[in-house]
């Protein structure tokens, strides 16, 4: 299970921001959430704690029973890249590097060689729908091709727990619905699987909803008990 | 009139991409517009060259009968700063500089005090829902957030043509709204505005659609005869 724990992020200013406010989650093995709420309400900034990317100000993150939020940088580092997947709001593709390479960098860890990262790499642009596009650079390419080069990139080492930042926001129907696809296939293999979107129909699609408002969480549909 | 007459943009490579084919576009003072179409289809790079931002392999861009893609840089640069507000797909906003700043940047040829110009900005802000973000820097801003800065960036300076790419693309049903409300506004002062968007409620809400497919422009509804 994924678990935050009463987790609160405060931010300095005048006045302070509370961007995550007495928040916790839990989230068994193998389920597959959308969080919705308003822009600004904290859902990107709890994805990167629950990603291990950020630290909270109070409260704790928990998977599979160990206390995240208290391990060093070289153990949080290991666990973040072996079993989470993260697709970004803001995509951060390596600027000198094609479309293929961003995505066999996703492998790098894995232990394959080079030839079988990058077949690997072009299998999973070919699933977004980018198989014409393996060696154009980010900037030769569109704002739904980066976005979808990042969603592969995330996806391509079958993480355990996949955290997606509105990974379909930038892209029309048909690419998104290939997105969606690979999501529910990772799903279907045993994938715990979030999904921060703004779109309500495909918060809906999803077996279960919740809601940041303000920096809190509200269970919408579908908590298990 | 913003007028596109047979214009082509290739991009060299093996094989070449056609981004552009042969496309003609005629759009009349004040009037209202959605551009629709698959990623990768071709709609930021024509949006890019009718704001000047890019020039055509082929064919011309016509602003009120001036054969623009004819002009020199710096009587581009005049003509584009004057009258287009273009609302980038990825935002580009100033690092360093807050939320009111990277606006009131908007306002530098305007010919108006600094005093004024933030007073504006700040304005502009509060209308895009973020009167109480105004000093936060961008990387202190959620990903809707940055995106209505880019916005109201944008707009700030009343432009007489607003070519806005996927303006709504990060935001909630609320904040879309407060943009779309914005251009709305500006349309009914009479400003002509094209609208990039993969959202259909949005589309079919403006009188005029047009989309591109593989490089090349359909119109949908609502061309003038
Ligand atoms: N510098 C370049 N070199 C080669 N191909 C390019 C270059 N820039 C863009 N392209 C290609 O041109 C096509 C059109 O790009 P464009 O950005 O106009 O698409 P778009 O319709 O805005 O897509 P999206 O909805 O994903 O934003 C894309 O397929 C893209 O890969
Ligand atoms: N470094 C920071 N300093 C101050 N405030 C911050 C900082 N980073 C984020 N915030 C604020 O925290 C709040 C939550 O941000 P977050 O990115 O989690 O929102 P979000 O729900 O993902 O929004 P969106 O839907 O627009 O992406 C926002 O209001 C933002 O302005
Ligand atoms: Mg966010
Ligand atoms: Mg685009």
């Amino acid at each position: 299970a994924l678990e935050l724990i009463d987790v609160s992020k405060v931010y300095p200013g005048s006045p302070p921001v509370h961007a995550l406010d007495h928040v916790s989650l839990r989230v068994e093995h193998g389920e597959l959430l959308a969080i919705v709420g308003p822009s600004g309400s904290g859902k990107s900034t709890m994805l990167h704690v629950m990603g291990t990317l950020d630290r909270p100000t109070e409260g704790s993150l928990h998977i599979d029973g160990i206390e995240v939020s208290r391990l060093g940088d070289r153990k949080l580092s290991a666990v973040r890249s072996q079993r989470i997947g993260f697709v970004f709001q803001q995509f951060f593709l390596l600027q000198g590097a094609s479309a293929l390479d961003n995505v066999a960098n996703g492998l790098l860890y894995s232990g394959t060689s080079k030839r079988t990262r990058r077949r690997r790499a072009a299998e999973q642009l070919d699933r977004v729908g980018l198989g014409h596009r393996l060696h154009h650079l980010p900037n030769e390419l569109s704002g739904g091709e980066r976005q979808r080069v990042a969603v592969a990139r995330a996806l391509v080492n079958d993480p355990s727990i996949v955290l997606a930042d509105e990974p379909t926001g930038n892209l029309d129907s048909r690419s998104s619905a290939a997105v969606m696809d690979l999501l529910h296939t990772l799903h279907q293999e045993g994938s715990t699987i979030l999904v921060i979107t703004h779109e309500h129909a495909i918060a809906e699609s999803l077996p279960r909803q919740v809601e940041m408002i303000d920096g809190r969480l509200v269970e919408l549909v579908g908590a298990s008990q």
